[in-house]
């Protein structure tokens, strides 16, 4: 299974459509100190179902959406849509390529499709459950989470191994 | 349950001495339970030893040590339970030259079977890239990204000197 | 007293804005009371307008305009009370190139009047020292010092690429 | 008044003396991860009266004297020793130069010097106070200690306002 593309709309700075293609190796993402990178990290962690606002850097999941700014109107909604090559069948679903949509409303409601038919959060998740991917704090380092790791108390440290069996 | 949770533990603990070993280029690492009898308990203490230096808690760690070591734990967790993709958020900001090529090398090991998105301002961590994207602030307050050469880290580079 | 509490906040407000707008090259900055009425109980809020942005909380900026609006700050306050010398350890770690810059024209001004002593990796940053001194680890791990020629910066700088 | 040289010995990593000489204007540190750049900021806190243990990264005082390393015994006292010149008698003492030198045993017992006359604690601290410098928050500012600044509540940040003032 390898990430195709991207597309982001309304989420945080992302006020215009935005597509962003990946490579199977390494993909880098440059750019100057405000831009949107980490943005785009959360989006990413966001479309594949993540829950805890303090991990997407905010505090209430209205702030997810564009908020506008001194020239541009705020967005009523935020839309992010995850493509993923799924020929080895990792995600256990017949579909050889998974299309997976979040949305969120200024009023707070949710929806969730996987190719285009609408589900719950619950759906997505469970997707990834057992790949490895998705939820799992060891598939990925967020910025300044480097500290975190090793200044956590001992007891508070089993979880990611826990997660790892 | 007890025993998957320690059999798991004893293969990370055994991944993590190994990949610490090649990032700090010699030394030893530990992962303690802190509570043997008591497996689904007990916490999970890290002693490292820099090459060189004495074996101590990771409280007394450099910036940049304590940037190799959570990495060192990252990968051999990796290696217990492999992920399709690995998000990397500027995790090289504290290190220096030696350390960011041996974190280099370690991420090539992985590119064969993981996918990683890796953001860093550093050139030199830029340069293992297979694809480049741009990500731009519009002056209207709108990201915007833009996939770029790799040869264009050059001109990113010559640009601030 | 409450009066002086209350003045020295006025003053240190009016220089963050002016400070932040240099650092920032534009936008905005405000340090406002949560508590106007009770000034000697108060907590202090910051609020951030980076150029082309909104106005918002400073919870919500990135890693490098963090580090670029602590580094107001600090100088705001520098400027109310100054201190003959000033230790600054890797604040440019998540800066980019064009923010590395402005903090360095920010360091020259001061350095009229303030002896610095700072740490950092990157070499564009260290180019404004009148001093330099390599810290490095023996292999009995012991800390040794060396005054270093400014000049071979350059070289250090070769080393890696 | 301005820093004129830092004798360090077994401080932390500095299991032999390190002497720095400082320039007016800027003097920059540099050297590998590990080396003990942060350990010299931690000593020249320390001489110059900081008694807080988790700002100089120790859990307990005796975690200040070098612990020696595979090839080198422990040392039994850390000593630091710092040079000011003083002619603009920003320091309130009758001396042009100022030398204060601060000492730790293992046994944990301190030691004070300025200028060689022994004293305590307090009477360095009493130095600094009113110039700006030493114990101030806004005179420096630790490796990731950015984050700490901003991440303060409300009610917190104004300490470093009250010290201003
Ligand atoms: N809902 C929102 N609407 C508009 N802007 C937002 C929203 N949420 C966050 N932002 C803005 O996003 C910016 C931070 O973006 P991000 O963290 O992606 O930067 P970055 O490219 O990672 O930068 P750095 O290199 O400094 O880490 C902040 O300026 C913040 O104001
Ligand atoms: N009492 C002590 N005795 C011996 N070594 C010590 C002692 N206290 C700390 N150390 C060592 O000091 C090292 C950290 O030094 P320091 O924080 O100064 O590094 P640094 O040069 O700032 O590196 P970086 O660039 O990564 O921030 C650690 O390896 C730690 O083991
Ligand atoms: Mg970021
Ligand atoms: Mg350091």
């Amino acid at each position: 299974m390898f990430l195709k593309n991207l597309k982001i709309y309304g989420f945080k700075t992302f006020g215009r459509k935005v597509v962003v293609d990946f490579q199977k190796g390494i993909t880098a993402i440059v750019g100057p100190n405000g831009a949107g990178k980490s943005n785009l990290i959360d989006a990413l962690n966001w479309v594949t179902g993540e829950t805890k606002l303090s991990d997407l850097r905010v505090r209430t999941s209205e702030q997810l959406i564009f908020h506008g700014s001194p020239s541009l109107k705020p967005l009523s909604l935020a839309e992010v849509s995850l493509t993923i090559e799924n020929t080895d069948n990792l995600l256990p679903i017949e579909y050889a390529e998974v299309n997976i949509t979040r949305r969120i409303y200024r009023d707070g409601t949710s929806e969730f499709f996987i190719n285009k038919n609408k589900c719950i959060l619950k759906d997505i998740t469970n997707l990834f459950l057992g790949t490895g991917a998705g939820r799992g704090a060891y598939a990925s380092m967020r910025q300044g989470e480097i500290d975190r790791i090793l200044k956590q108390k001992p007891e508070e440290r089993r979880e990611i191994f826990e997660e790892a069996a | 349950s007890e025993e998957l949770f320690h059999q798991t533990f004893n293969r990370i603990k055994v991944n993590f001495h190994k990949i610490f070993r090649r990032l700090f280029d010699g030394g030893k690492a530990e992962l303690n339970l802190t509570n043997p009898e008591n497996v689904l308990e007990s916490g999970i203490e890290i002693l490292v030893q820099p090459p060189s230096k004495a074996l101590q808690n990771e409280a007394l760690l450099s910036g940049g040590e304590a940037s190799m070591t959570a990495i060192a734990l990252l990968f051999a967790i990796f290696m217990v339970k492999p992920s399709p993709f690995c998000l990397l958020d500027e995790i090289d900001a504290a290190l220096d030259g030696p350390n960011v090529e041996r974190f280099k090398k370690m991420l090539l090991e992985f590119r064969e079977t993981t996918q990683f998105l890796i953001i860093s301002h550093n050139i030199n961590t830029l340069k293992v890239a297979d694809a480049l994207y741009g990500i731009s602030m519009e002056e209207d307050g709108v990201s915007t990204a833009l996939s770029l050469d790799v040869n264009e880290l050059e001109k990113l580079k010559k640009k601030y000197e």
